[in-house]
């Protein structure tokens, strides 16, 4: 007795949020509150404008600044928050 | 703080307002209460004045709407993105979008302002206790017409006090039906429905129909969200159904299980299997107030905060005793400047020993040659005899529906015995007995015979109130009579004020400034006036007007 129940993630109707990774979910964050095409026009390559867009990320919301997606910057992603870009281009 | 590129700022001072439509989650009179509060933050500190518009463009547009909603930025269903506002300038700048897919409230849980029953539009007090049972929501037991109720204190057995919970079998709002209530069932399109539906709109929005054809009629409305309504998923409005089953097994709570986003989420039907009906469960919500005046903040000029503890700060948290922050106030006065002149009266009942002269006042009578739209507030306004009086030292005015404005006629004619100052009137209805108010004094008149002065202490007042700056006549020979932050009920019949009173008018009549100088019952609606202005308050304690008394009631 007392086995673990094996959870099974279903697709709900009418979802608005799609699944997505966190990868995925961490670009697009970047992305819309304009950390990722700040500094992707200055001309760095993806993987390393994402390092730094992390950064400043993490510089600007008070978190340690790895640059990497870890689970606090994760958590902070998913947080509550206004639409408004915090860096506009 | 960090403004704008380019400092964008409002070129006026005097910035205009209008709400565009409400969400279902909050009462109307709340949500009008939380944006003028959250106006009040950045006018607190700046020279700002905030207006409401009920019609044409204003300078910041508010509205609710859901993903998509007619701008390029789309919102993402519950939680994740709240709301977005555009930097001051023309069109869409400015405004203001808040993500219906939310749950808005005050920020620690569903609000339930309740209508009618006996406790004056109270909020619902949860957990209540009815006939032994403890209800920690709305609840239609003990009564036969499957209309949701609550108590709006603890027991409802020892203070039965209630009130009705919003549902679509009381009210509707928007649409076109005058808020009247869901008729089931209704036809739609050939189809009958039995509940609120979504069907035939693109934007989510539950409706019904307030007759019983909408095809013929075509008068609708938008159903009010019950406080145990589900979000989101594809039953939005609808209630959770325990116990639900899910993959095989039974839940009698809500559960997180078939999600990897730990979301809280039930069925609408008894089972998700094959209905496939649900919804995110209710939470605390979001305080509207805070989004509101984050997002305000936007439309004035400020962008995104650096500084965690700031409300400009991007992200979210529910603070109780919210006060600005020295780096949002200085981000403001950066683009406006500090608020200058003399800071408003504090609310409250008056302290001060100074007591308004009355009888010993010298007139300042305003030129009779001028016309009444030359004076900018009054002394007093109230209905007499289905005529507006409009009275202002010494003299007053008489308005009718059709007429210009008559007058002015001196005071000391038509009521000899009163001070050329007064404060308010009202008609007593049964018994068309006058009531004049002036600083701490009142008289009834009689036709030509009067009583008075009297003191208003003889009627119950505490000695603390040194005016009496309203009146609005209500039902069975009573009369509310206001002043600063209260207001009491008067028994015209035995002249004494009922037990209970006072009452703070804010949590009564909400979404009316703390200082009008002025209130006044007239063609069923009470209009609270400040400065110029007035605010009118419909039967169901919603404001539903702000205008300029010199323009809408004296049609200058």
């Amino acid at each position: 007795f007392s086995l673990p129940i094996k959870s099974v993630f279903v697709t709900f109707p009418g979802d608005v949020i799609k699944n997505m990774t966190d990868v995925e979910m961490a670009d697009k964050y970047l992305k819309r509150f304009g950390y990722l095409e700040t500094l992707q026009r200055s001309g760095f390559q993806s993987l390393v404008s994402t390092s730094k867009a992390l950064k400043t990320l993490q510089k600007r919301m008070g978190l340690e600044e790895t640059g990497l997606l870890d689970k606090t910057t994760l958590d902070t992603m998913k947080r509550p928050r206004c639409g408004v870009p915090d860096i506009r281009s | 703080y960090q403004s704008f590129d380019g400092d964008l700022k409002w070129d006026h001072n005097d910035v205009t307002y209008r709400i565009l439509n409400y969400s279902p989650d909050m009462a109307p009179s709340l949500t009008d209460d939380a944006f003028a509060r959250a106006f009040k933050v950045w006018s607190d500190v700046t020279p700002l004045t905030f207006t409401r518009l009920f019609d044409g463009t204003a300078d910041i547009m508010i509205s609710f709407g859901k993903a998509n909603h007619g701008d390029p930025y789309p919102f993402d269903g519950k939680d994740g993105l709240l709301a977005h506002a555009y930097p001051p300038g023309e069109g869409i700048q400015g405004d203001a979008h808040f993500d219906d897919d939310e749950i808005w409230t005050l920020g620690q849980g569903t609000v339930v302002k309740t209508l009618y029953g006996n406790a004056e539009g109270a909020l619902c007090h949860f957990p209540f206790t009815f006939l032994g049972k403890s209800y920690s929501s709305c609840t239609t037991d003990g009564r036969s017409d499957n209309l949701p109720w609550c108590s709006t204190t603890a027991d409802f057995g020892t203070d039965k006090k209630f009130g009705f919970c919003p549902s679509e079998l009381l009210y509707t709002f928007g649409g076109n039906s005058d808020d009247k209530p869901c008729v089931f069932p209704f036809v739609f399109l050939g189809e009958t429905y039995d509940s609120c539906t979504t069907e035939g709109r693109s934007d989510g929005y539950r409706w019904c129909s307030t007759t019983d054809n909408f095809d013929n009629d075509m008068k609708f409305g938008f159903c009010p969200s019950r406080e145990t309504a589900v979000v989101g998923g594809n039953s939005e409005g609808e209630s959770c159904r325990f116990p639900f089953q899910f993959q095989g097994n039974s839940y009698d709570s809500c559960t997180s299980e078939g999600r990897n986003d730990g979301r809280l989420w039930c069925a609408t039907t008894d089972n998700f299997d094959t209905d496939t009906k649900w919804g995110f469960c209710p939470d605390q919500g979001y305080s509207l107030f805070l989004v509101a005046a984050h997002e305000f903040g936007h439309a004035l000029g400020l962008d995104h905060s650096k500084v965690r503890d700031a409300l400009m700060f991007p992200m979210y948290r529910f603070i109780e005793n919210f006060s600005l922050n020295e780096d949002d106030v200085e981000g403001i006065q950066y683009l406006y400047g500090p608020k200058t002149g003399p800071h408003p009266s504090p609310p409250g009942p008056i302290t001060t020993t100074t007591t308004r002269p009355t009888t010993t006042t010298t007139p300042t009578p305003v030129d009779p040659d001028n016309d009444v739209c030359q004076v900018t507030t009054f002394d007093a306004i109230t209905e007499i005899g289905n005529v507006l009086h409009f009275f202002k030292d010494g003299y007053y005015w008489k308005k009718t529906n059709s007429d210009k404005a008559k007058g002015p006629f001196a005071i000391s004619e038509g009521w000899p015995a009163l001070p050329a100052k007064i404060d308010s009137a009202f008609e007593d209805p049964e018994t068309k007995k006058m009531y004049f108010f002036a600083g701490t004094q009142f008289w009834v008149y009689t036709g030509k015979k009067v009583l008075g002065p009297r003191s208003i202490e003889k009627l119950g007042l505490p000695s603390s109130v040194q005016t009496v700056e309203g009146s609005v006549q209500r039902k069975g020979s009573k009369v509310l009579l206001f002043n600063g932050e209260n207001y009491w009920r008067l028994d015209v019949t035995t002249l004494k004020m009922d037990r209970g009173y006072p009452r703070t008018t804010d949590t009564v009549f909400g979404g009316v400034p703390s200082d009008v100088h002025d209130v006044f019952l007239y063609k069923g609606h009470i209009y609270f006036c400040r400065d110029r202005f007035y605010w009118r308050m419909n039967s169901r304690r919603q404001v539903n007007r702000v205008g300029y008394i010199k323009y809408d009631l004296l049609k200058c």
